[in-house]
């Protein structure tokens, strides 16, 4: 499980 | 990467071909928030600043070049191109009165304070309140644009796919943390978007 790094999307 | 996340960046970067398509096919702006557009603008500029310094992915990259081509064009066409279509009377929305409070709350809530970090906060605070000149100004005009009304939805699917996929990756993922800031404002843009 990854988690989500909200500064690598858009 | 995560399906409901891609699907929000599609959905975002047809609303704003859309968008694009509507100025250059009609050769008018009527309808159209030149202000929206600015503050769009000024979103892409400062969240995407990154680029310079950090790599994500090709996707992340080529999309977030997109983004600032399309916004930067459709700025264009309405400010230059299309001027004397555009209805300067009814935008009348004072933008300063959204730039200044995120510009404070981006200096005060922010993950860290570095330059990017602000300027990230910066733009998700701004982008939750961008679409607030367009809303007034079709209160105003009374009459919804179909097309502009198709653009609005976008958006608004958009925004609502990305809050969708961060929840969905806090509950199922031990290791993420919820990031506050963007689900909050997440949530308020929605709020503009569904009225």
């Amino acid at each position: 499980n990854e988690s989500v790094d909200v500064h690598d999307e858009l | 990467m995560d399906i409901l996340q891609i699907f929000g960046d599609y959905v975002h970067l047809l609303g704003m071909i859309i968008l694009l398509a509507k100025l250059w096919l009609t050769k008018s702006c009527a309808g159209i928030s030149g202000k929206t557009q600015l503050l769009f603008a000024l979103v892409f500029t400062a969240r995407n600043a990154d680029l310079t310094i950090r790599y994500v992915s090709l996707y992340n990259t080529i999309l977030k070049i997109v983004y600032l081509a399309i916004t930067y064009c459709t700025v264009l066409s309405i400010f230059l191109f299309f001027r004397k279509t555009y209805d300067r009377k009814r935008d009348a929305f004072r933008i300063e009165l959204l730039i200044l409070p995120c510009a404070v709350f981006a200096l005060f809530l922010n993950k860290a304070f570095e330059t990017i970090e602000v300027f990230w906060a910066f733009s998700v605070y701004l982008e939750a309140l961008a679409i607030v000149p367009q809303v007034y100004l079709v209160s105003k005009s009374k009459q919804a644009d179909s097309v502009v009304m198709s653009y609005i939805s976008c958006l608004g699917l958009y925004r609502g796919c990305y809050v969708l996929h961060w929840l969905y990756a806090y509950k199922h993922s031990p290791n993420s943390q919820l990031e506050h800031i963007a689900v909050a404002s997440g949530v308020v843009q929605l709020i503009f978007y569904f009225d």
